[in-house]
């Protein structure tokens, strides 16, 4: 009955993901193989295709007061722009799955708020990974495609903003986990205990452990011939810690040094004192 | 802790946050 208890948990998370996330793995290693049917995405691959790519691609964009100075910003900052504006989206939908985990709606309101301070931007790799191969980033919900090379070709230092994910992509890509997997495993990302300043430890982390007895138990059952699986996932979470660490010390660094650039306002108090 | 993440704050209180 209990791991009953458990396939149950994770067959609801995987249920809230596909509500959450509207591009899963699945659909975007079908664009990234070519097996959707539907046109190729749009590659990027220089200034000349990014500048083309932004008529031929509804790149959502930031609402801005003058668009007009908008224009006028570089194209490195106008790209960052749009990146931030997608974390943006991408916090909202991690915030609706958050709520979706059972027992998170009960727990302090400040924890929440701290559990998602520091989690939104490990989930937010973690799930960059199912968009990435080591070529390049599905970007625009999979219609366009913007490559490696391209993102290291930026000027500093936004070129070195991307290369760390894509480093780390390809390792976890390895594990081949799939959108059901993923589902746990975010959440445990989410209810972790040991995050800084938690009022209420104790309700985390009855929540987390119960979350990866689910996590053990799903990867035992879709990975039969992968033993050492859940062992390699949770070395992952260190990882994650680490590039986050220096995604938000660039952010900072992007702050003082990019005074054309404004940080979205939901990013800077995330990024606020974090680490 | 609420008053300096309003906005993260709202997120949870409301799905919609249109403005954002």
């Amino acid at each position: 009955p209990e791991s009953a208890d458990l396939r149950v948990l994770a067959k609801h998370l995987y249920d809230s993901y596909f509500k959450s996330f509207p591009l899963t793995k699945a659909k975007a290693r079908a664009i990234l193989t070519g097996k959707t049917g539907d046109k190729a995405p749009f590659v990027i691959h220089d200034m000349n295709s990014l500048k083309a790519g932004e008529h031929y691609i509804s790149f959502k964009q930031p609402p801005v007061p003058d668009q007009g100075q908008q224009q006028n910003k570089d194209m490195e900052i106008r790209l960052f722009q749009s990146c931030q504006f997608r974390s943006v989206e991408a916090v909202r939908e991690i915030t609706e799955f958050a709520k979706s985990i059972p027992g998170f709606v009960n727990l302090d309101l400040n924890d929440q708020v701290t559990l998602l301070k520091y989690g939104v931007h490990e989930v937010i790799f973690s799930m960059l990974a199912s968009v990435m191969n080591k070529d390049g980033t599905l970007v625009s919900c999979g219609q366009g495609f913007m490559t490696r090379e391209f993102l290291k070709s930026l000027r500093k230092p936004f070129c070195e903003l991307m290369e760390p994910k894509f480093d780390f992509s390809v390792k976890f890509n390895a594990l081949e986990l799939d959108d059901s997997d993923l589902a746990v495993f975010i959440s445990v990302i989410i209810l972790s205990g040991d995050r800084p300043g938690l009022v209420n430890v104790k309700p985390i982390e009855d929540l987390q452990d119960n979350m990866l007895q689910a996590l053990e138990l799903q990867l035992k059952m879709n990975h039969p011939d992968s033993p050492q699986l859940f062992a390699k996932l949770l070395q992952k979470m260190t990882d994650l810690r680490q590039i986050v660490t220096e995604h938000v010390q660039l952010l900072q660094l992007l702050k003082k040094t990019e005074l054309d650039m404004d940080i979205h306002p939901l990013l800077q108090e995330i990024i606020k004192d974090l680490y | 802790l609420k008053e300096k993440h309003k906005i993260l704050h709202r997120l949870l209180q409301n799905s919609s946050c249109s403005d954002l």
